[in-house]
C-alpha cells in the first residue's frame, strides 16, 4: 500500500 | 425496541454482498431515523457509509438507540436463506444479545426465523466533512463497473481527471496503458444511460482499482452512481437507494503521483 492514503487522516474522530 | 419491516430482502442481501469482502464486523446503529452503519476496511483506505432512513422499511419502530454488532459473513449466511422477493422483519429487544430475522414468503405461507448473535464492536467513528465537491459525475453504474474491470487488467492504479470536456479514466501498467473518456450524454428515451458532469473546478486523483472495484460491487443496487472528487480529499462513490437512503464509499487518494 505505499503511496497509498489513510482515510483517517482526512476524517476527524467524531 | 427494534422492529424494521422491508417489503423485499433483495436490498439488504445486495447490501450486505456489497460490503462484505471490504468490512467485517459492522455496528448497525438504529435509532428512529433508520438504521446506519459506518465502517472502515483493515488497511483504513476506504470507508462504508449506509443509511437506511426509517421511510425505506413499512412499519419501522425503534424505540431508542440500539446498536447491533454484527458479522458479515454470519449475516450473509442467514440473509442466503431469503428469497429476494420475501418480506424480511429485523427485530431486537433494547439490550440484545441476538438479532432476529424473519422472512415470509409473499405468495407463500413459509415464515422463516432465525437470530444470529451479536458482537459487541468498539468500532472508531468518523466525522464526514460537509464537502462541496470539485466535480460530480453521474453514470451508469454498470458503465463505471466496467471501466474499473478493464483498467484493472492493465493497472492496480487509476487517475480519474474531470475537466469541462469530460471525464478520463486512465491506467498505466507493464503491458501498457489505457484511457476512458466520457462526456456529458443525455439520452431522453433511455435516461439511465444519461452522463451528467457537473464541475467548479478541474481535478485530477489517483485512486487503487481493487478498491474501485470492490465499491462496484454495489452496481446492482442502483443504476447510476455519483462519482464525487475534489483534490486532495477522499473521493465519495455514492449508490442512491430507495426513500432517501443511500450507500456511500470514501476512498483515500493515492499520495505523491
Amino acid at each position: 500500500l505505499a503511496g497509498q492514503g489513510n482515510i483517517t487522516s482526512f476524517f476527524s474522530n467524531g | 425496541m427494534l422492529e424494521a419491516r422491508l417489503e423485499q430482502a433483495e436490498l439488504l442481501k445486495k447490501v450486505v454482498d456489497a460490503i462484505k469482502d471490504l468490512v467485517q464486523d459492522c455496528n448497525f446503529d438504529c435509532n428512529d431515523s433508520g438504521v446506519a452503519l459506518q465502517a472502515m476496511d483493515n488497511s483504513h483506505v476506504a470507508l462504508v457509509s449506509m443509511m437506511l432512513k426509517s421511510e425505506a422499511f413499512s412499519p419501522f419502530r425503534c424505540d431508542r438507540n440500539i446498536a447491533l454488532g454484527i458479522n458479515l459473513s454470519s449475516l450473509t449466511k442467514v440473509l442466503r436463506c431469503a428469497q429476494n422477493n420475501d418480506i424480511l422483519t429485523v427485530k431486537a429487544e433494547d439490550a440484545p444479545d441476538v438479532v432476529n430475522l424473519m422472512f415470509e414468503s409473499s405468495d407463500s405461507d413459509r415464515l422463516s426465523e432465525y437470530d444470529i448473535k451479536l458482537m459487541d464492536i468498539d468500532q472508531e467513528h468518523l466525522g464526514i466533512p460537509e464537502t462541496e465537491y470539485a466535480a460530480t459525475v453521474t453514470m451508469p453504474s454498470p458503465e463505471f463497473q466496467r471501466i474499473c474491470r478493464d483498467l484493472s487488467a492493465l493497472s492496480e492504479s487509476v487517475s480519474i481527471e474531470c475537466t469541462k470536456e469530460g471525464v478520463k479514466f486512465a491506467c498505466n501498467g507493464d503491458i501498457g496503458s489505457g484511457a476512458v473518456t466520457l462526456r456529458s450524454h443525455s439520452d431522453v428515451e433511455n435516461p439511465d444511460q444519461n452522463i451528467k458532469i457537473d464541475l467548479t473546478e478541474p481535478v485530477a486523483l489517483t485512486f487503487s482499482l481493487k478498491y474501485l472495484s470492490n465499491f462496484c460491487k454495489a452496481s446492482g443496487l442502483a443504476k447510476s452512481v455519483n462519482i464525487c472528487l475534489s483534490n486532495e480529499v477522499p473521493l465519495l462513490v455514492e449508490y442512491g437507494l430507495a426513500a432517501n437512503s443511500y450507500l456511500r464509499f470514501y476512498l483515500a487518494p493515492k499520495i505523491g503521483d
